[in-house]
């Protein structure tokens, strides 16, 4: 453990309890796309099947627990909430984020560390990470405005992947045998995707204005 | 396995 990867454990759990206060504080979860939610839900389930059977920390199983929990919670909370479930922009969240599902597995069974079970799966969960947030970024173009909570809970979870990649630098220098190319190159596409997101919230930040996407 | 290991992140 390093400090990059714990700045990055850390902004990826603010970005989860900043989505939970949105959605509890709010009752509503306009801005937030579903899809996204179901991909990520599927990134820890996919990531985490050696959770019972590999035990590395109690840091790490805990976290891994907070992070399946976290998004199945909000994924049936934006379904089955009588509330919560009126205030998603359905015609607003339209990517086919199967065709993310379908690529990723197709890339995952061409490209990674071992052609097991749990391999292909880990790859297929970076792969898909990389990917999810797109229906999420489509949804709040479409919108135009960002509320705050929303663009804050985007903002922490593109952060996140930026600390791990300085911390697969750290390691790559600190470790002889590290060699994680699979999640480095995919962490560095999935960071790039933000890019623009991060280009208006810093605009915005800087104006104090609202964050306006341009349509 | 220990720290280090192959899939020791989240």
């Amino acid at each position: 453990m390093n400090i990059f990867r714990f700045a990055g454990d850390m902004t990826h759990l603010i970005s989860i309890l900043v989505l939970l206060l949105k959605i509890y504080a709010t009752k509503s979860c306009s801005g937030i796309s579903l899809k996204t939610q179901e991909l990520y839900a599927l990134v820890f389930l996919t990531r985490y099947l050696d959770l019972f059977t590999d035990f590395i920390s109690v840091y790490n199983t805990i976290m891994k627990l907070v992070f399946i929990a976290s998004s199945l919670a909000v994924v049936c909370c934006m379904r089955m909430h009588r509330v919560v479930r009126r205030s998603y922009d359905k015609d607003l969240d339209t990517f086919r984020h199967y065709f993310l599902i379908l690529a990723s597995f197709v890339l995952a069974l061409l490209v990674n560390e071992k052609f097991t079970f749990q391999e292909i799966f880990w790859a297929f969960s970076i792969y898909l990470e990389a990917l999810a947030i797109l229906p999420q970024l489509v949804l709040l173009q479409r919108s135009g405005n960002v509320d705050n909570l929303t663009g804050q809970y985007v903002f922490f979870l593109g952060a996140y992947r930026a600390f791990y990649i300085l911390n697969w630098i750290y390691r790559y220098f600190t470790e002889q045998h590290f060699s994680r190319w699979i999640a480095c190159v995919s962490g560095l596409v999935q960071t790039v995707l933000y890019a623009d997101f991060f280009y208006y919230y810093f605009i915005s930040w800087k104006n104090n204005a609202k964050m306006q996407l341009p349509a | 396995p220990p720290e280090g290991s192959y899939h020791d992140e989240l």
